[in-house]
């Protein structure tokens, strides 16, 4: 099951729900930086949080229900808040 | 609750639905069908759940919906916005923010199985529109997604009973951004299970202000909105109506500006009323301008060398114009805005490039529906009104100063505050 739930964050259609609904940065799209699987699963928590879900940052069955769940087009997380992960620290 | 940033500067609003259901039971006879009466009745509960417990007061204008300040749609698909719906389930709806055109309009996806909140239940089955209408009316009136557990303005559909009452998270931020109704607790509060017309009589609808007196043919430099902008040859351009004004490299203006497009730039068309957006194409140099649903590629200003139209970028053929186009600093690549969308385009193929068009939130504190955007020196600049906007490329958001009047930065008018323009958060 933790091979199938790796193989599923980095599915592309998780990524774009991710995106779609403001829990990934959208500016990534047009600077094109890569994303770490911590930053994902940091975006399915903030998904969870909204979705009243228990906040584990896995693709768990509610998690999955939740993706599923009817909901409005605009998303939740302002654009820039929240999931800032393109900040960076320079070592 | 969250605030989104944008509210309405009046109390009375108005709201129709303009594209009905495909499918209504007036005319299928379907009983799973919606009555296209009970659709407004829908609506006008939605009004009513924040109209009683705000200052807000609506009135449906249902002869002339496409006057209203909120504009109701049922689309499928791609429907000209950033937010194309995607069949039964999943989206459902969406709406924009207050503002002028398309903002404060409401958009439902034609294809979910629409029923009275009575009927509903809240399941991809059986899609209150009731409820769907409440909180999209929500977005409309300035309030975000909120993540309290059994808020109107949660994102994900939830059930609600059928006697509805508006949740205190969402009472607390409309009364924030509209403030209280004074019967607010001695209202009773609308109830969705009966098939009776609830709807409480309420004051008309302050009438629209007159129309403005129509302007003069030349703009006046230092009160006036801006079609286009762009740096040609290291100079600025800022075109309004037939006319434009010329900056220098030293940022002073020019005398004897503003001059007729057509006296620099005698191979656009005769008739020309105004320019929607212009840009120098970075790899020859060449200027780009975009009039309506055409476009024209001209080498300096005597020269005409192509014309062509939108949808032969790759854009769609449906769109009417484009707001604005410029060549950002951060990539060096053409973008192309329109209403609450924008492209990237591709001059090497002169084609918008694939998974384009994204939604314009992208350019977080950036309005919808700009007039123009341009780059000068590094930076990127938005402008709508008699505003502009200072974009940071590297957080993708405004700059904290933004936005600030055009005429006294651009065109060195006396800095008087616009009291029509107050600063946004």
């Amino acid at each position: 099951s933790g091979d199938r739930d790796k193989r599923d964050i980095i599915d592309d259609r998780v990524q774009w729900y991710l995106m779609q609904y403001g829990y990934l940065p959208a500016s990534d799209m047009e600077t094109g930086n890569l994303r770490t699987e911590r930053q994902l699963r940091e975006a399915i928590k903030t998904m969870q949080r909204f979705g009243h879900i228990p906040m584990t940052g896995e693709l768990d069955a509610a998690t999955r229900r939740l993706l599923r769940t009817p909901r409005c087009s605009l998303p939740d997380v302002m654009p820039g808040e929240g999931n800032d992960f393109r900040i960076r620290v320079r070592r | 609750f969250v605030k989104q940033g944008k509210k309405w500067d009046k109390l009375n609003l108005t709201w129709g639905v303009r594209r009905y259901p495909t499918k209504m039971r007036d005319s299928t006879g379907d009983p799973e069908h919606m009555y296209r009466w009970e659709i407004q009745r829908e609506f006008r509960l939605a009004t009513e759940v924040w109209g009683r417990v705000s200052r807000l007061e609506f009135t449906e204008l249902e002869s002339k919906p496409e006057e209203a300040d909120i504009i109701i749609d049922f689309n499928t698909g791609y429907h000209g916005d950033g937010y194309p719906f995607d069949g039964q389930g999943r989206t459902l709806a969406h709406a924009f923010y207050p503002g002028h055109g398309i903002g404060g309009d409401m958009h439902f996806d034609d294809d979910e199985p629409w029923v009275q909140h009575q009927d509903s239940d809240n399941t991809w089955e059986r899609v209150s529109l009731f409820i769907t209408a409440a909180h999209e009316l929500g977005h409309a009136l300035g309030l975000y997604h909120s993540d309290v557990e059994g808020s109107l303005m949660s994102p994900y559909l939830i059930r609600f009973p059928s006697s509805f009452r508006l949740p205190q998270d969402d009472v607390r931020g409309i009364q924030e951004l509209y403030g209280v109704d004074e019967k607010y607790k001695e209202d009773p509060w609308p109830s969705t299970s009966t098939t009776t017309t609830t709807t409480t009589p309420r004051p008309a609808a302050t009438p629209r202000p007159p129309p403005r007196p129509p302007k003069s043919d030349k703009p006046d430099t230092c009160n006036t909105e801006y079609d286009a902008i762009s740096v040609i040859r290291r100079e600025i351009y800022i075109f309004k109506g037939k006319y434009f004004w010329r900056v220098d490299a030293q940022g002073n203006l020019l005398p004897n500006y503003p001059a007729k497009i057509n006296r620099f730039w005698s191979k656009l068309p005769k008739n020309l009323t105004h320019i929607d957006a212009v840009y120098e194409r970075m790899t020859d140099g060449k200027i780009v301008f975009f009039i309506g649903n055409k476009y024209y590629v001209c080498r300096g200003n005597q020269e005409l060398l192509k014309v062509g139209r939108l949808k032969n970028l790759g854009l769609p053929a449906t769109l009417k114009k484009i707001d604005a186009a410029f060549v950002w600093g951060y990539n060096g690549r053409t973008y192309l805005f329109a209403e609450t969308m924008y492209w990237r385009f591709d001059e090497a193929i002169q084609h918008v490039e694939l998974d384009y068009p994204r939604a314009m939130d992208m350019w977080r504190g950036v309005p919808y529906n700009i007039d123009s955007a341009f780059k000068h020196n590094g930076t990127t600049y938005f402008f709508q009104g008699k505003m502009f906007w200072e974009f940071d490329d590297f957080r993708m958001r405004v700059k904290p100063k933004s936005p600030a009047l055009s005429a006294p930065f651009w065109l060195g008018c006396p800095n008087i505050k616009n009291p029509y323009y107050p600063k946004t958060t």
